[in-house]
């Protein structure tokens, strides 16, 4: 998922 | 989102205020790398294309933007104002970007978790921001005079790095117990790049000096 990859990140 | 990650990003926004602040009230860019400003320009628009593909929240979204836009600005003030971009250190700001962008696109190329546009830009985006703030080090080096706001600039900058740093051990074990290789290096190596900076920013403000940089 988007989150694991840290994609949430900036 | 955990403590580290939101004052890691108050930092960044802080980085930015500080450096406008120069530009706009100083109406100078002396000291300060076009080639790290252009080089953030890139990062920025190269990792922030899922803007426009997958949902973000509303803060994401509005960093992002303030993020690709002022990175833009601040190019824009040191290219073209009339006034800002004659205080531009241009001779001393010598640093090639493509030495530092061709071998992260290649490195990108190579070392992704998918190969699509998307995957492969956004690694790019990490590995080049990892290593954008080399000429603005060089150019600090070669100063003779460094104003307070661009050490602060410089400073906050690796504070911020820290501050992430910081969150993904955080994240490692609260969230996600896995090891993300592409995010952590880059990260990692863009912060060891402060080391050398920290040091002599905390010396001279121990010591109420003005900062400089051996050569």
């Amino acid at each position: 998922s988007s989150t694991s990859d840290l994609k949430d990140e900036l | 989102m955990n403590l580290f990650r939101l004052l890691g990003d108050m930092t960044h926004l802080l980085c930015i205020v500080v450096l406008l602040l120069k530009i706009r009230t100083r109406k100078s860019c002396a000291g300060i790398s076009l080639k790290t400003q252009e080089l953030y320009v890139i990062v920025f628009l190269t990792r922030y294309l899922d803007l426009f593909t997958m949902y973000n929240s509303l803060y994401q979204i509005v960093m992002k933007l303030v993020f690709v836009g002022t990175s833009i600005g601040i190019v824009w003030y040191m290219r073209y104002h009339k006034v800002v971009k004659q205080t531009y250190s241009k001779n001393e700001d010598t640093f090639r970007h493509y030495f530092l962008i061709l071998p992260c696109f290649v490195l990108a190329l190579f070392v992704h978790l998918d190969f699509t546009v998307v995957e492969v830009l956004w690694s790019f985006s990490l590995y080049l921001e990892a290593v954008a703030i080399l000429p603005q080090l060089v150019l600090l080096q070669r100063s003779r005079n460094i104003d307070t706001l661009t050490g602060d600039y410089v400073f906050l900058l690796g504070v911020y790095r820290v501050l992430y740093l910081l969150n993904w051990v955080y994240r490692f074990f609260m969230e996600i117990h896995q090891i993300r290789w592409i995010p952590w290096v880059s990260g990692f190596i863009q912060t060891a790049l402060y080391a050398d900076f920290f040091y002599y920013y905390i010396k001279s403000w121990k010591n109420r000096e003005k900062l400089k940089l051996p050569a």
